[in-house]
């Protein structure tokens, strides 16, 4: 059985393959088997739900600008075709005869592809979405590079209307995707990294103002506040790092490092 | 949004197919 690691792409997917899984199981203790329906009607709705899908993909393909999901979507898109063509050979074969093996076998056959390229097309298009947290993260990772050179109010100002809501941004969607995983140990880790950012934000704010009183006041102890800011920004790039690396995980990478 | 209907209606549709498939074979066990 297939490990889903979002919960949409489960939802969407378990039962179906479940089904599959039940199919394969039938078709292997009968044997020779029964006299097979006609599946006409039921091979219909699917390819219609086929085509459906890969006019979607086309404009999904089209209207993105992510290099990977436009490489990546259509092998998946012709794979699902394949296997819808497999299942409408199938119900023509076993039209002429109720029993054949082969039909039985394309049936199989198809039926798995078509669950094995949407997953493929639903994982193609998930990492897409994840990519494009990432994105916000790195952005977070850039303002916190600039911390170092801020040395006025002024420039503390415009450094939190930067970082602000794209902070708020990441906060937001790692904390969905969270919610999303499969894999109880990377949900996890990302809550408690997002816990961390959260604290150590208002912190590392501290941090700057305190830094900016000491050089404008021209007292002692600037070195020590830069270090303590610079410590701070690094603990919260850490973080952050942790996050797009964890985002980054399937439970099959864990699986292999296991 | 819609790639993940699109998804769904397929699933659906599949698990119709197999179910019906499998309704043959499941007399015969």
């Amino acid at each position: 059985m297939p490990v889903f690691h979002t919960k949409t792409i489960e939802s969407i997917l378990e039962p179906v393959a479940q089904q599959v899984s039940r199919l394969v199981i039938l078709h292997e203790e009968a044997e020779d088997g029964n006299a097979m329906p006609d599946l006409e009607q039921p091979v219909k709705v699917v390819s219609n739900a086929v085509q459906n899908l890969i006019k979607v993909g086309k404009e999904t393909i089209n209207g993105s600008g992510d290099e990977i999901l436009r490489q990546d979507m259509p092998t998946a898109l012709i794979r699902v075709e394949k296997s819808s063509k497999l299942l409408e050979e199938a119900s023509a074969m076993l039209k002429q005869d109720p029993y054949s093996g082969p039909a039985r076998k394309k049936l199989i056959d198809g039926s798995g592809g078509i669950l094995q390229a949407t997953s493929a097309l639903l994982l193609c298009f998930d990492e897409s979405e994840v990519r494009k947290i990432i994105q916000e993260c790195k952005r977070v990772l850039d303002y916190l590079a600039v911390a170092e050179v801020i040395e006025t109010m002024e420039e503390l100002v415009q450094f939190l209307r930067d970082l602000s809501p794209c902070l708020s941004k990441v906060t937001r969607e790692v904390s969905a995707r969270e919610k999303e995983l499969t894999h109880q140990v990377h949900a996890e880790i990302l809550v408690r990294c997002l816990e961390q950012v959260k604290t150590l934000a208002p912190i590392l704010i501290c941090s700057m103002k305190i830094y900016i009183h000491i050089i404008m006041q021209g007292g002692k102890g600037a070195e020590e506040a830069a270090e303590n800011r610079n410590y701070l920004a690094r603990r919260m790039s850490d973080e952050i790092n942790e996050i797009i690396r964890v985002l980054q995980l399937t439970s099959y990478d864990e699986d292999q490092s296991e | 949004e819609m790639i993940l209907e699109a998804a769904k209606t397929i699933a659906a549709a599949t698990s119709a197919l197999v179910k019906a498939a499998s309704a043959a074979q499941r007399e015969l066990i």
